[in-house]
């Protein structure tokens, strides 16, 4: 696992964080779900508790689909390519590429979903994304999900070991331990 | 476009898969130090952007020259995502760079703890 250099994470005044979503996208209901379940991937294995909030401008984390160039510097590019990308705390921006396709699905496991195809699992990236709004980096480890890369049906929503032990270097367990060595998460 | 489930995927969608704008790199497959090759800029601004050339560099200088700098973008490259450091545009390679990624950098002013475990365990293994 690594960290954004000078290693930021979210100060432990704030690790009751609010996330809300860009009202333009409009998103769904279920949609929305898709991204409560990432967090609480997050929340299971640390002191941290992730609450949807109706406003963007109170809220910590503000999590929108754009396409192409959106003002950030770091313009899209349209299907495939980037998918998303994400700040380091505490700055909470979360940006998801709108030119891409999603698919929303409620599988609990890491597995492969489909042939190859250009359609991208929405929880696999928000799992990922939601790592570095949180002050992960980028691993080598493949099965880790902060592993930067990803094909169109692949699915990989677990945290893995990698992915546990770098969160809970920059937060602790939160009296979780127990609950991340049942959890399964992908070795 | 949200696709609540895999059966409610067009099949025409299956089948041909939308080509990423990165497609087009693989047609640099086999090339190294010393060539000249259309499209090696991009490929450029490619490292650049996840942090395997330094971005002081403004994309409008990249040349289509494989240099060293592009060499030493690769190698790097190459240990993160835990293939063989040729320093070459091998197959392997190619096929890891066309996969669709997160936007953010893997390495941050040209320093990247990204497969620090690995070395890591290679120092261990070497005291050992």
């Amino acid at each position: 696992y690594s960290f954004f250099p000078g290693k930021p994470r979210w100060p432990k005044r704030n690790r009751d964080l609010s996330y809300a979503f860009v009202p333009r996208n409009n998103l769904t209901e279920e949609v929305k779900q898709v991204f409560a379940r990432a967090f609480t991937r997050w929340s299971d294995v640390t002191p941290l508790n992730f609450t949807r909030s109706e406003s963007v401008f109170k809220a910590d984390i503000v999590i929108g689909f754009f396409s192409g160039d959106h003002g950030d510097g770091e313009p899209f590019d349209g299907p495939m390519g980037t998918l998303a990308h994400a700040s380091s705390p505490p700055t909470g921006m979360f940006h998801l590429d709108g030119d891409e396709d999603w698919l929303i699905s409620g599988d609990e496991t890491n597995r492969r979903i489909m042939p190859v195809t250009s359609v991208v699992d929405l929880e696999s990236v928000a799992v990922h994304e939601i790592g570095h709004l949180l002050g992960l980096g980028h691993s080598s480890v493949e099965d880790a999900i902060m592993y930067p890369a990803i094909s169109g049906g692949d699915r990989k929503v677990e945290l893995a070991k990698d992915d546990i032990e770098g969160i809970q270097y920059l937060y602790g367990d939160g009296g979780s331990s127990r609950r991340s060595e049942t959890s399964g998460g992908a070795e | 476009t949200f696709y609540t489930n895999v059966s409610s995927i067009p099949t025409l969608h299956l089948l041909n898969a939308t080509r990423s704008a990165w497609e087009t790199f693989e047609k640099l497959a086999g090339c190294h130090v010393g060539d000249k090759a259309d499209g090696l800029s991009k490929l450029k601004q490619y490292f650049s952007r996840f942090g395997y050339i330094s971005s002081s560099s403004s994309a409008a200088n990249f040349t289509d020259d494989f240099d060293d700098v592009l060499k030493s973008a690769i190698s790097a490259y190459q240990k993160n995502f835990n293939l063989k450091a040729t320093g070459k545009l091998d197959a392997p390679t190619l096929r890891q760079i066309v996969r669709p990624r997160c936007g953010n950098p893997d390495m941050v002013d040209g320093a990247s703890e990204m497969n620090a475990g690995r070395k890591l365990l290679r120092t261990v293994a070497a005291a050992r």
